[in-house]
């Protein structure tokens, strides 16, 4: 996924790293330092629609000529997350117990047009 | 929103990059909180001595192996009830540990260097209501050869409880004779250690919170 720079306007991925000293949560989440919140976000003209938005191997170029070429575009498509990975915590929960947790699908990896 | 466009982030306008850092970190909190289905930022009251931290930390599997079973939780002893180490009673506050959840738990000791012979423990369940001698379960029972550190396997299902989050176990403990006969035994020295950087704490594995979501993540 290209990562977005000010003058992208197509779909990219939004990259931000996090510190939880910048939250003041250092004294409750005892690892990571902090993590990446990325997000997606940008045009997706016609042609693009339903394109990973990674690699885009030989038939999503043909597939997507195809549909740059049909006059009648399907309707709306969108900027979405197409990969996404967990992140482990640490931390300490309100009665003091530390708990090492995995939450699912924090880290947006991969952005492509729905 | 794009000018015409159906879907919320298809490009619009864009923010200034100061109001788009306020944004990011006001996300950032929302989206931590939700993956770990608090609604707000747990405060710490009591929070534990660090060196005590550290060492329990490095019980902790280590974090190239993501906990596929779910959570695990460390959890230290408050000490009350205690004429001697060898007869405290150990609280454990699991109330975000959801206890009937338990898949796997051990006890974490620190016995103290001691007269020749080993020390022989045994680890009792009480039940929060029950003072009396009846209401306890025998949980585990070992010798611990030499001072340091011991783990003591705890059955999960003796530990489950609807009941109550508050975990209270009762250690009993006394010197086997070695070379010493049990009369020599030291009345009042303490052998275990239940409180600062050596106190007990709890090593638990928790099931993940959706049914079955360890299952599926195992296959």
């Amino acid at each position: 996924t290209p990562t977005c720079e000010p003058e992208t306007p197509l779909c990219c991925r939004r990259d931000h790293y996090v510190d939880f000293q910048e939250l003041g949560w250092r004294d409750w989440i005892l690892q990571p330092e902090g993590y990446q919140l990325n997000y997606c976000s940008g045009q997706c003209p016609p042609h693009l629609a339903g394109s990973p938005g990674i690699a885009a191997s030989f038939h999503s170029a043909v597939f997507s000529l195809l549909k740059a070429n049909n006059p009648w575009p399907l309707g709306t498509s969108c900027c979405v997350p197409t990969a996404r990975r967990p992140l482990s915590l640490l931390y300490l929960d309100r009665d003091g117990n530390v708990v090492k947790t995995d939450v699912p699908d924090m880290v947006v990896e991969a952005c492509g047009c729905s | 929103q794009g000018a015409g466009s159906g879907c919320p982030n298809c490009g619009g306008p864009t923010l200034a990059p100061q109001a788009e850092r306020a944004l990011v970190l006001e996300l950032a909190k929302q989206q931590i909180l939700e993956g770990l289905h608090l609604t707000s930022r747990p405060r710490i009251t009591h929070p534990p001595p660090q060196a005590a931290l550290a060492r329990a930390l490095r019980r902790l599997q280590p974090r190239s192996v993501p906990t596929a079973d779910g959570d695990e939780v460390i959890s230290f002893a408050t000490v009350a009830d205690s004429t001697s180490a060898c007869s405290s009673v150990l609280t454990f506050d699991l109330s975000t540990a959801q206890p009937h959840q338990l898949s796997r738990a051990r006890l974490w000791l620190h016995a103290r260097p001691a007269p020749p012979g080993s020390l022989y423990l045994r680890v009792f369940r009480r039940r929060p209501s029950g003072g009396q001698r009846g209401a306890r379960t025998l949980l585990a029972e070992q010798h611990l050869p030499a001072a340091g550190w011991h783990a003591l396997a705890l059955p999960s299902g003796g530990l489950r409880a609807k009941e109550s989050a508050v975990l209270k176990l009762q250690l009993k403990c006394r010197l086997l004779p070695g070379n010493r006969t049990s009369a020599q035994q030291p009345r009042r020295q303490r052998l275990l250690d239940t409180a600062g950087d050596r106190r007990p704490f709890l090593q638990l594995q928790i099931w993940p919170r959706e049914p079955g979501a360890g299952r599926a993540r195992r296959r």
